[in-house]
């Protein structure tokens, strides 16, 4: 038979409202006037209507980044679901932009939206992708760093879904820990 | 009841999407 969008046919409800925002790198411009919400939205079909009609990653410019966080929670450590938390970091080798980056983000952005981390994935605020010459990174941002079995339940599970090899080793940072650093190093609070 | 979806489920829609 014929598919229909008719009248009748009800989208798949998700979980969670989810704000997709846009970062642009403008060093003219304040940090914050350079971070953009695109639209939101809450249903399985429209998660898709969005994606299909949106740069993939790989093809941003750099220092560009995408936000995946839900709705009422902005994409900053200032926020206040964000600023006792931390963050799952995978950090790319220049030459995985080509070859995974778009399926690594769009694996990540299922793992949010479909509720992937189970009983917690109500410690997930979002997801971000920062495109950048030296290495694109993405990660997922909890809202509480102490709270370690959900922090290593959530990491484990990400990187099973992202399918990194057992060798590769991902650390979580808390956002407290990245803003005060001294250096471009900060320490892993938990690893998987 | 919390409205989980897996990948298989998900990507299903993509290819629907596509295909319109």
């Amino acid at each position: 038979g014929k598919l229909s969008l008719g009248e009748g046919l009800e989208k798949h409800p998700l979980e969670n409202r989810w704000a997709l925002w846009f970062f642009k790198n403008d060093r003219n411009r304040a940090w914050r006037d350079n971070l953009h919400l695109l639209t939101k939205f809450d249903t399985v079909e429209d998660f898709w209507a969005l994606y299909s009609h949106i740069q993939l990653a790989s093809k941003l410019s750099s220092g560009c980044d995408y936000a995946l966080f839900k709705d009422g929670i902005e994409p900053m450590w200032e926020d206040c679901r964000n600023k006792h938390g931390g963050r799952w970091l995978v950090s790319l080798a220049k030459q995985q932009r080509q070859s995974n980056l778009d399926r690594l983000w769009l694996e990540t952005l299922l793992c949010l939206v479909g509720e992937a981390f189970e009983e917690y994935s109500e410690e997930v605020c979002g997801a971000v992708v920062n495109v950048r010459t030296k290495g694109d990174k993405i990660a997922i941002w909890t809202s509480e760093a102490e709270n370690q079995p959900a922090v290593t339940f959530i990491g484990r599970v990400f990187k099973d879904r992202l399918g990194l090899s057992p060798k590769v080793v991902i650390g979580y940072q808390a956002h407290a820990d990245t803003a005060t650093k001294s250096n471009s190093f900060t320490k892993n609070k938990f690893v998987v | 009841e919390k409205k989980r979806y897996d990948r298989e489920f998900l990507l299903g829609f993509q290819f629907i999407f596509a295909s319109l």
